[in-house]
């Protein structure tokens, strides 16, 4: 039975897609069998695996209105041991598809439950808000990883997310652990980065990533190419510190 | 009559809240009378006016369901010459009180229209997404500034913006124009950045600023002193970056 894992933060910006796409291709080189959902209408995870709004045919929109079936919107293979459930911008609709069903919170964990054993890891890429969208997912999760950036406004969102946590927890999914914060964009040289780890570390009593993100011109490229940073560049800082964090999330799921 | 201005993009951690805080509080510098509005519930723009959730009383979402007058929300003077209709994360239930009402696209330009002579420009720094609270900014607005970071998945965005936009002047305000897009966290080190720029200036037929805001330290510093960064250093690359873009945009409009 796959694990499932919500990379959510309602700041904009801080890595989720990043994180989701990076870590998720990283596994699937780990010879994990690995399902990434793209829960945001924006499409960068997709994108960022190679697959534009133009040449997505079914998406998540189709499973959440019950148009199509799984069989027909899975994308098999996007990188090593990886498949994808993509998105467009279409998308938008479902927050208003989903706010009139009877059990608006739980239709993604009954789409997931559907192929979870197909699957060792599967990681839902959420948008920037904590809407019902987001709901859906911190519903369907075992877990949730929180990327946060060293700076002021993302460490101010924090104590908001985990509100919603929180509130998951006691209202609809009382499974739902923190997996852990990982620290992205990271840069040595800003006096403000290490001001707002040290921050991070007092007030948050979640888990925190060992291995951080730092800031890498190319996994700002690799989305360009449709691939993952290890496919892209893997002599690249960015390819280093996503491997380690992968066997670090393998570490910590006793699945080495 | 006051000119509205939004600062929009869906695509999260562009520097929406860092164009819309810096570029209101130039101007006020530079004498104009300026109004910020925090359409945001992460509240940044808010907090990075030295106004965080604990100490605001009465808010945008208190004006929306009609709980509060404007003379009791407002805060005078954050900044020289700017005034502050501040947001915190109350502001979420505003998208359920918005698609409930008739007019639900019109009631931000209502509020505005009560006290727009009051104001040389009025900013509204959106939220990363297109739905309701957006709508109602591009509703109200004159006219819409796009910041845009140099990011592959930030050009992404932008045409679904585009298409955004045109729906609204189509639709809802057809007074709506593009003031111009405003690239930021530039960094000329990265050959990605002069790629995106050239694309940009290539596909979108709307205005660039000349005025490029440049990735610097000082500007992601400044929030932590709720000043804006011409407060916090005026010798800084940033502080001289966002005058220059105050200039531009006073250049524009005819009002040097
Ligand atoms: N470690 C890094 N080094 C350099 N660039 C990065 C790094 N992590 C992310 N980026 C870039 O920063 C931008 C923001 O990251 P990303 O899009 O993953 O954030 P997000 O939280 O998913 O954004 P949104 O809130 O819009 O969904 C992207 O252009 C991405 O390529
Ligand atoms: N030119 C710059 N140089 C350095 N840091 C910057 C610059 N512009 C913005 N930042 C920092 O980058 C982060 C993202 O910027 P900001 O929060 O303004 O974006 P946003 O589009 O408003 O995000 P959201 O989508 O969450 O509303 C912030 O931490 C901000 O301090
Ligand atoms: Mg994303
Ligand atoms: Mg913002």
């Amino acid at each position: 039975m796959g694990k499932v894992v919500a990379i959510a933060n309602q700041k904009g910006g801080v890595g989720k897609t990043t994180t989701a796409v990076n870590l998720a291709a990283a596994l699937g080189l780990l010879n994990k069998q690995v399902l990434i959902i793209d829960a945001d209408p924006q499409g960068n995870a997709s994108s960022g695996l190679g697959h534009k709004e133009g040449d997505i045919d079914g998406e998540l929109y189709d499973l959440i209105t019950g148009d199509r079936s799984i069989a027909d919107v899975l994308i098999k293979e996007v990188s090593t041991n990886l498949d994808l459930i993509p998105s467009t911008v279409e998308l938008v609709g479902a927050e208003i598809e989903l706010v009139q069903k009877e059990d608006r919170e739980f239709v993604l964990s009954k789409i997931i439950n559907q192929i979870r054993d197909n699957y060792d890891y599967i990681f839902i890429d959420c948008l920037p808000s904590l809407g019902i969208l987001t709901l859906n997912a911190l519903t369907s999760a075992d877990s949730v990883i929180v990327p946060a950036q060293c700076e002021i406004y993302s460490l101010e969102g924090l104590g908001k997310l985990k509100n919603t946590i929180s509130l998951v927890q006691s209202e609809l999914n009382a499974n739902l652990k923190v997996e852990g914060i990982v620290l992205s964009m990271y840069d040595k040289r800003l006096r403000m980065a290490n001001m707002v780890v040290e921050t991070i570390k007092e007030i948050l009593t979640d888990p925190i990533f060992e291995t951080i993100i730092h800031r890498n011109s190319k996994i700002g490229e690799a989305p360009s190419t449709g691939k993952p940073i290890l496919l892209y560049d893997i002599s690249s800082k960015g390819a280093t510190n996503f491997l380690n964090l992968a066997y670090e999330f393998l570490q910590n799921n006793d699945d080495e």
